[in-house]
């Protein structure tokens, strides 16, 4: 499941 | 990455060094919500679920621990350690935190990205993470004489938002199809709930005094 590009932030 | 967002992680990070180094060298957390402190690290936990099934980098891995860790070892000095914990300003700190909890699930379970249990639970860290301060900006209004450790400690902790804000406005021009309504109205309100600090931060810089917040 491809995360979403939010979700490379911490 | 961008240098925003390198700067905010920075700023989060220096932020949790420095109330490290206070409770470190002083022995003490006097002036610190210990509210505030386990409600980030119910932040993390909700938030980095996802640390171990989706790899992003490297350096995503090693600030997700480095928070987990962090969060959580100040909980544990400022419940459990025998001398700092006698300077926990317990009487003081008495915001109800669980009060914040649970709207902030529900409001998850309402609104979110996507339903399910990874993305409610990042959706609920968000929300939670826009008012975990609030027991800290209690705590500190009611204390009279608030080191500049822990001045700074919110200061920088408040800082590292404001720099995501900018962060999210530079990726929404440079990144095809990056809008996350719910993660900036998180950080916009997390960063306005600061508002009042900033500015008797920034009263108090100018004209050289210690920083106390009007009762």
């Amino acid at each position: 499941e491809a995360h979403s590009s939010s979700h490379d932030e911490l | 990455m961008n240098i925003l967002r390198l700067a905010g992680d920075m700023t989060h990070l220096i932020s949790v060094i420095v109330l490290l180094l206070k409770i470190h060298s002083i022995k003490s957390c006097a002036g610190i919500s210990l509210k505030t402190q386990e409600l980030y690290a119910l932040v993390f936990v909700s938030r980095y679920l996802n640390i171990f099934t989706d790899f992003i980098s490297l350096y995503n891995t090693i600030m997700k621990l480095i928070f987990l860790g962090t969060s959580f070892s100040i909980v544990w000095y400022m419940r459990y350690h025998k001398i700092v914990r006698r300077s926990y300003d317990k009487d003081q700190d008495t915001f109800r935190h669980y009060f914040l909890v649970l709207p902030c699930l529900i409001l998850a379970l309402l609104i979110n990205e996507r339903f399910t249990f990874k993305e409610i639970m990042w959706t609920f860290s968000l929300y939670l993470e826009a008012v975990a301060i609030l027991p800290q900006l209690v705590l500190l209004q009611r204390t009279k004489n608030t080191d500049n450790l822990t001045v700074q400690y919110i200061f920088l902790l408040g800082a590292y938002r404001a720099l995501y804000i900018l962060n999210w406005i530079y990726r929404y021009f440079t990144e095809p199809d990056y809008l996350h309504w719910i993660t900036w109205i998180s950080g916009l309100v997390q960063t306005i709930l600061y508002g009042d600090f900033f500015y008797y931060y920034f009263l108090s810089w100018k004209n050289n005094v210690k920083l106390q917040l009007p009762a």
